[in-house]
Order: C-alpha cells, then structure tokens, then sequence
C-alpha cells in the first residue's frame, strides 16, 4: 500500500 | 498602481484554466519583474508556481509591489468572455479592492471591461529548493495527457519509472494492470514528438493520477511538457508559457507532487 506524503516534508516554510 | 498588457489573452486564460481546479484561491505578487503565483492544493500534496515574466507583456508597469488575491475559478469565467485574438489589459491600484481586466479585440472595435473583486488571502508559501533533478524526460504534452487518462482507467497510483532506453508509466487496480513504455527517439519527422531523456541514474517514483491529471490541463499553453524526477522528492511537470516548443518561454506553469511512499 502507498502512503500519499506531505509537499511541507520535502519544502520549508517561508 | 499597476498596469500590464499582455497581447494574447488568451494565453493567461490558458494559464488560469489550467490551474483552476486544482488552486481556488491564490495570491498574484506583482513586482518589477514580473507575476507570479505559487499555491498549494487544499491537501497540501501538491503546488503550483506561475512565473509571467514582463518580457511576455506589451506593456508592463508596476511602480509599487502587488498582492492580488484571486479567486481562480471566478477570474476564469471573466477570462472566457474575452475573444481568441483580444489582448487583455490588467489594472490595479496600490490598495485597491478590484482587479480592472480589459479586452480588446485586434482591431480595437470591441472594447469590454471588467473588473474582479480582490480578496484577502492567508496563503502559506514554500521555500523550493532549486535543485538539478537526476531525470528530465522532454515530451509531447498531449502524449503525456494521454498517458495520464489511460492510466486512469486502471488505477489511482501510476508508477513512472526513467532508464537511459525509455519512460515507462504503470499502473494497477482491482481490474488489472497496464503499463506504457516511451522509447527515447531521436530521429522524429515531427520534432513536437520527440521524447528526449537526460538522466544520471535510473528512477521510479509513484504518483496519484488524480493530481497528474489536474496537471495536464496545462497542455494547451505548449506541445512540450518537461517532466523532472529525484529519488524521494516531488516531481516537477513543466510548461512554457508564451514561448514555443522547447526554447524557453517569457513565462512557466510549473507543477509539483509529492511522490506516494510504501507505509
């Protein structure tokens, strides 16, 4: 099974 | 104030097409050097950046720098009243609370006026890496549209996997499974055909269809998408905005996704 991730765990903030 | 005329409208109806079903709300900046727009889906799986370089514009003039805030699905309706070969004039004041959008057919006969109301936008914004990516596919952009809603048919994850031979999508669901293999080509009669793949190490990542097809509606702006992938982080799908075939545009839509992981 394939988890969807998250953009903010590969991109900081600004 | 600022004020910009960019001779093709529809080129920015293009641009707000495509990404309107995908972003609702999302801030315009205007500055010296340009528009842009980055936003977020309400998942925050994947991200949209517009860059409108001034060189796209006829006219360009922005004394003091602009957020817009936008409502994209309504400013697309305003966007199809415009005709095919109308420019389009864009008007704001510094604080003001409309966006004037002005048509104007080539002749100048017809002139139509609009004006959108701004909104106040609480908008997160990312910082994104600028990175080189271990794998740039060049194709047809319609080809990958088409890949994408065949995909579709089979499953809701697709696999997108780049040796030095070839791109290869696949897919799996409860009535089976399929797959569609691109060979690199490098002598093609029509050079909007080419697959074209500049790659250091191979790279298979998986993705959500539904968000690769938000992503296609993109393909009207150019007949070239570039398709860029790492181990382990967001693919980025590109489009030259206002540019043709594979030289750089005044402009890009870029699109990225965070890839689906084993849990």
């Amino acid at each position: 099974k394939k988890g969807q991730t998250s953009l903010s765990s590969f991109f900081a903030k600004k | 104030m600022f004020e910009a005329t960019l001779q093709k409208a529809s080129t920015l109806k293009k641009v707000i097409e495509a990404i309107k079903d995908l972003v609702t709300d999302g801030n315009i900046e205007v500055s010296e050097t340009g528009m842009n727009l980055q936003a977020m889906d309400s998942s925050h799986v994947s991200l949209v950046s517009l860059v409108l370089h001034t060189d796209m514009f006829e006219h360009f003039r922005c004394d003091r720098n602009v957020t817009l805030g936008i409502n994209l699905p309504n400013f697309a309706k305003i966007l199809k009243c415009s005709g095919n070969d109308d420019s389009v004039t864009l008007k704001a004041q510094d604080d003001g609370e409309n966006l004037a959008i002005v048509f104007e057919s080539e002749g100048q006969e017809r002139v139509s006026e609009f004006e959108l109301k701004l909104m106040d936008i609480d908008a997160e914004s990312l910082g994104i890496p600028d990175q080189d990516y271990n794998t740039n596919v060049k194709m047809s952009s319609a080809e990958f549209q088409r890949i994408v809603r065949d995909m579709t048919v089979l499953g809701d994850t697709c696999s997108i996997g780049c040796t030095k031979e070839g791109v290869k999508f696949s897919v799996s669901g409860d009535l089976g499974q399929g797959n569609i293999t691109l060979r690199q080509t490098n002598s093609v009669d029509k050079e909007e055909e080419a697959v074209t793949i500049e790659m250091d190490e191979p790279v298979e990542l998986n993705f959500a269809l539904r968000y690769l097809g938000f992503f296609t509606k993109a393909s009207p702006l150019c007949p070239r998408v570039t398709i860029s992938m790492s181990p382990d982080v967001p693919i980025v799908v590109a489009y030259n905005v206002g540019g043709e075939k594979d030289t750089e545009g005044a402009g890009s839509l870029s699109f990225y996704l965070a890839p689906k992981i084993d849990e």
